[in-house]
């Protein structure tokens, strides 16, 4: 079955920032 | 670009692929702050925390060059055009009102794109200092920054540089209480 995650905003641009600067180290 | 057909799908999936809309425009700020001068001389640490505070401030500014506040429609990138009544649907209602609001006041002092670039530098590295270790380090980046956007203004209009440039900065405690307000709408993702 199609799961569905729910994240807020703020939560949702943190988590691209902290992948970004993780994958250029 | 957003990907959003109101006419053939689910509630859901308009708000998915809205949803994934902000995880380019996201990574795209992230390289925007890499390239302004001084951002990277700031730890790492320091880098993440403005980025995590002052993002969501920096896409405002960025997404006003897609809304008209006098038709109040929005055009995504793919050119599909939305009047405010539609997407107020999506859930995000109250957080379009307040952007095009600021988009109102934003674009009525006719700044120009470079303007407008370094302006969201200053709102970047203006964003809520709680976890940053060197704020001494940030305030002389933000100082630097708000000098070289105040010459620039200076210099393209001086006669009215002297009422532009303090309404700019007046923009920065709306952005935030923007994201204070709003940075917890919720966003929904499907995991395959």
């Amino acid at each position: 079955p199609k799961t569905h995650r729910v994240m807020t905003l703020a939560d949702h641009i943190s988590h691209i920032i902290t992948q970004d600067f993780a994958r250029n180290q | 670009p957003c990907p959003v057909s109101v006419a053939s799908r689910s509630g859901q999936q308009i708000w998915e692929s809205f949803s994934q809309c902000f995880t380019p425009a996201v990574r795209e700020v992230v390289e925007f702050a890499k390239g302004i001068p001084g951002f990277q001389e700031l730890s790492q640490q320091d880098q993440v925390m403005l980025l995590k505070s002052g993002t969501f401030q920096v896409l405002m500014v960025r997404f006003c060059a897609l809304l008209n506040p006098e038709e109040r429609t929005v055009t995504f990138l793919n050119g599909q055009t939305y009047p405010q009544s539609t997407l107020r649907g999506l859930g995000m209602g109250t957080l379009l009102d307040a952007m095009f609001d600021f988009s109102e006041n934003l674009g009525a002092l006719r700044l120009e794109p470079d303007e407008i670039a370094l302006f969201m530098a200053v709102v970047l590295v203006s964003a809520d200092r709680s976890g940053i270790s060197d704020t001494a380090a940030v305030e002389q980046l933000q100082e630097g920054l708000i000098h070289a956007l105040r010459s620039l203004i200076h210099r393209r209009c001086p006669e009215q540089s002297a009422a532009i440039f303090p309404k700019l900065l007046l923009r920065l405690p709306d952005l935030r209480t923007l994201n204070n307000l709003h940075s917890d709408k919720l966003l929904a993702f499907r995991i395959d």
